[in-house]
C-alpha cells in the first residue's frame, strides 16, 4: 500500500494574478509530485494541494519566498487514512 | 447484506460489494430496474449502468454518473444510495413517479472501476484510470479531461505523470468511450449529471472557455434552485456557475462534451467537503451527503421533465 506519512495538504491563497502564475509554475515541477486537489484558477479562490513529505520544505520555501500565503489544511494525510481504515474495519466486524 | 434493505448505506464498500448490490436491486425490482453492461475497463472489468424504466423504447432519459475520479468515495456511496432511493420513491413520491412515467434514468455508480479497485487495494488517493501510456512509466489518464470537447486545450496536461493528464487522444479511455458510444447510440438523453466530490459546487458548461454557453441563463437559474433545495436539508453551502468561472479552466471535460452533443441540461456536482478531509470524508457523512444531493437531483430531473426540447 502506498504510504502517505507526512504528506500535508496546503491551502494556498494567491492574492493576485502574478501569484496565481507562480503557483502554476509549481504545478509544472514534476519532481515535486504535487497532487492538486483544487488547481490554481483566479486570485482569491483557494488552491488545495497534497504535498509529499520530501517536497514539503521546497514547496513552503517557494511559497514564502514569493510572499504567497498558505495554511496547513491536513497535517498528516496518513493519519486520516488510518482513521478511515479503522472505521471500515470496525464496521466490517459489526 | 442479503437484500438492499439490509445493505449498509452508511459505510464505504468495495467494487465487488457495489456490483453485488446492483444485482440485488435488479432482482428485487425486475419491473423497474435492469443492469446494462456498456463496456469493459482497461483491466477488463465490466462497466455497468443501472436502467430505471417503466417501459417504452428509448424514452427521453436522464443520465447520472458517480465516481469517474476513483478516490471520491462519497460519490460512489451516494450513487448506491440514489439507486435504492429511486426504487423506494417510485410509486410513492409524486415527482419521481412522474419522472419515471415519462422518462428513463440511467445511473452509473462506478464510472472508473479500475481506479476504484486500486483505491481499495493500493493507493487510496488514486484519481485516474489505470491505462498505460507507451513511452512513459507513469500510469493512468484523468477521465475528466479525455472527452472530445476542446481536447488538448489549456486546462489539461499532456504529461502522463500529472494528475490531470488528458490521454493521447480524445476517448482513448475505454471508460469514457463506453459512455460516449452509449449516449450517441441512445440519442435521446436530455439531462446529464456527472457527480464528483470535494469543494461543494454545482457547475455547468463551459469549462474550456469563459464564453457563456447559449443556455447560461436557464442553467444558472436551475442551478440556483437545485442548490437552494440541497442547502435546505443540512445547510451545506454550495457555489454554482460555469466550470471556467467558478473553479478553473478544464478542457476535455465530461459535460462540455455532453453539452456539445445537444444535451442542454448538463451539470456536474462537487459534493461535500470544504477540504478538512480531502477525499476521506467520514462514513458518517455519506447518508447526509446523499440525502441533500438527492434534493438537488430531483430539482434538476423535474425541470428536465417539465421542459422538453
Amino acid at each position: 500500500l502506498e504510504n502517505f506519512v507526512g504528506h500535508q495538504v496546503l491551502r494556498i491563497s494567491a492574492a493576485d494574478e502574478a501569484q496565481v502564475q507562480k503557483v502554476k509554475e509549481l504545478e509544472d515541477l514534476e519532481h515535486l509530485q504535487l497532487d492538486f486537489w483544487r488547481g490554481p484558477a483566479q486570485p482569491g479562490s483557494s488552491i488545495d494541494v497534497r504535498v509529499p513529505f520530501p517536497s514539503i520544505q521546497a514547496v513552503k520555501v517557494f511559497l514564502e519566498a514569493h510572499a504567497i500565503s498558505y495554511s496547513i489544511m491536513i497535517e498528516d494525510v496518513q493519519s486520516l487514512l488510518d482513521e478511515e481504515q479503522e472505521q471500515m474495519f470496525a464496521f466490517q466486524g459489526r | 447484506a442479503r437484500s438492499t434493505n439490509t445493505f449498509n448505506y452508511a459505510i464505504y464498500h468495495t467494487l465487488d460489494e457495489i456490483y453485488e448490490f446492483m444485482d440485488m436491486l435488479v432482482a428485487e425490482n425486475p419491473q423497474l430496474v435492469s443492469k446494462l453492461q456498456i463496456g469493459n475497463t482497461y483491466e477488463g472489468r465490466p462497466i455497468y449502468v443501472l436502467k430505471f424504466s417503466t417501459g417504452g423504447n428509448k424514452r427521453p432519459a436522464i443520465w447520472i454518473d458517480t465516481g469517474i475520479h476513483s478516490r471520491e468515495w462519497v460519490t460512489q456511496a451516494s450513487g448506491t444510495w440514489f439507486a435504492k432511493k429511486i426504487t423506494e420513491d417510485y410509486g410513492q413520491d409524486p415527482k419521481i413517479t412522474a419522472i419515471l412515467s415519462n422518462m428513463d434514468i440511467f445511473l452509473e455508480i462506478v464510472t472508473n472501476p479500475d481506479g476504484f479497485a486500486f483505491t481499495h487495494s493500493t493507493n487510496r488517493l488514486w484519481r485516474k484510470t489505470r491505462s498505460r501510456t507507451a513511452g512513459s512509466s507513469c500510469i493512468g489518464v484523468d477521465p475528466n479531461r479525455n472527452w472530445d470537447a476542446a481536447f488538448g486545450m489549456p486546462g489539461a496536461s499532456g504529461n502522463p505523470c500529472t494528475e490531470t493528464y488528458r490521454g493521447k487522444y480524445a476517448n482513448s479511455e475505454t471508460e469514457v468511450k463506453s459512455i460516449v458510444d452509449f449516449v450517441k447510440d441512445h440519442g435521446n438523453i436530455k439531462g446529464f449529471i456527472s457527480i464528483h466530490s470535494y469543494s461543494q459546487l454545482l457547475l455547468y458548461p463551459y469549462g474550456y472557455t469563459n464564453t457563456p454557453n447559449p443556455d447560461q441563463q436557464e442553467l444558472d437559474q436551475l442551478a440556483k434552485e437545485a442548490v437552494t433545495a440541497l442547502s435546505s436539508l443540512h445547510g451545506t453551502k454550495y457555489t454554482y456557475g460555469s466550470i471556467y468561472t467558478t473553479i478553473y479552466q478544464a478542457s476535455g471535460n465530461t459535460i462540455d462534451w455532453t453539452y456539445s452533443q445537444g444535451i442542454k441540461y448538463s451539470y456536474t456536482f462537487e459534493l461535500r467537503d470544504t477540504g478538512r478531509y480531502g477525499f476521506l470524508l467520514p462514513a458518517s457523512q455519506i447518508i447526509p451527503t446523499a440525502q441533500e444531493t438527492w434534493l438537488a437531483l430531483v430539482t434538476i430531473m423535474d425541470h428536465v421533465k417539465n421542459h422538453p426540447y
